[in-house]
């Protein structure tokens, strides 16, 4: 039987939305030098089943999503990271070493369903 | 809130949320190499974050410690030629077990105002410690010199490799009771130099600034590229 195509506007779909993290709000500032902020972004957005092949979705996704299709039990693919990229920081910890380490992982650079 | 940034900042290898007092001066070289990674991921260049190409070694944390020793004052005449001693000491702790130290730079910056024009040529010696600094002890007992490097003018900052020294430090914490340096003025006793001595070694005093720079490699974070050369 045919599946019932989903009542979802493209501006809902699973995409990258921007998301600027400043230390200071986390009182972060205090200790790590720099940088001040970074652009993290994060995923958010529908995956329905019948775009889950061209929301950058990884064949899980697919074969999940068609699951739900058949049983609404199994929850719904999500919209998740499918590429992160790391950045550096600067900070000083506890003895007053400075220290310049790189944090894999850190900005979200592509969403897709998964 | 408090118990998962706990978490968060194990996972950056804190064991706890810093709290400096004041920041410490940054060295030009880690800015540079800050900002040049910095660019790179802007642009969207892919980098080897297990090589810091600056320094030409291996590595993904680069740590500047500061020195923690201090000044030694003699009670007994010093040597007309000695200027100035001070026990350097840099706590390696932090340097956790798994990683590897690939780098080990000692920095001792005289200060740009060490010097007269055309002042004393200063000459200095390193030499490792061999037992902990007894309180009101005058010198530490100092091992062989490893180091004696004449300094005829101001340089910036002097650099000397302590790779195998931080090494076996590490290995052997015990074993880390510091390093004594010693600042002679060559020449000391030629006319006109005299009253100039006392003035440069105060100013040295003031302006000496040491740092050990250790560069590690972590083996859970940088196990792919041994993996690309295969």
């Amino acid at each position: 039987a045919a599946l019932p195509a989903p009542n979802v506007s493209c501006k809902n779909l699973c995409h990258r939305h921007q998301l600027f993290i400043n230390f200071r709000d986390l009182g972060w500032h205090k200790w790590i030098i720099a940088p001040k902020g970074f652009m993290a972004n994060y995923c958010h957005g529908d995956c329905p089943f019948s775009l889950t092949t061209s929301l950058n979705s990884s064949n899980y996704a697919f074969m999940q999503a068609l699951m739900h299709a058949i049983d609404p039990a199994i929850p719904q693919a999500v919209c998740i990271p499918t590429k992160l990229s790391p950045i550096s920081m600067l900070y000083q910890d506890n003895d007053d070493n400075v220290i310049l380490r790189h944090y894999d992982d850190m900005v979200v650079d592509e969403c897709g369903c998964g | 809130l408090q118990f998962q940034e706990h978490d968060f900042l194990q996972l950056l290898g804190l064991d706890k949320v810093p709290s400096p007092q004041k920041f410490q001066p940054v060295p030009r070289i880690l800015k540079k190499i800050f900002h040049d990674q910095e660019a790179a991921a802007t642009i969207g260049v892919s980098q080897d974050l297990c090589f810091v190409k600056e320094l030409g070694v291996r590595g993904n944390v680069l740590r500047l410690l500061p020195d923690q020793g201090f000044f030694l004052y003699s009670k007994k005449i010093p040597q007309a030629s000695s200027c100035l001693q001070k026990l350097l000491y840099f706590n390696l702790s932090a340097v956790k077990d798994k990683e590897q130290l690939t780098m080990a730079q000692l920095g001792l910056d005289l200060g740009p105002n060490t010097y007269y024009h055309l002042g004393p040529e200063l000459e200095l010696a390193l030499s490792l410690v061999q037992e902990p600094h007894v309180w009101g002890q005058a010198v530490p007992k100092p091992g062989k010199v490893f180091v004696l490097q004449s300094v005829p003018w101001p340089q910036g900052v002097l650099h000397f490799n302590l790779l195998d020294v931080a090494k076996d430090w590490n290995n052997n914490p015990q074993k880390n009771v510091g390093l004594f340096l010693e600042i002679f003025v060559k020449g000391h006793g030629d006319a006109g130099v005299n009253f100039q001595l006392e003035d440069t070694c105060v100013r040295l005093r003031c302006s000496l600034h040491a740092s050990l720079m250790v560069v590690t490699l972590d083996p859970e974070q940088c196990h792919h590229s041994s993996r690309k050369k295969r």
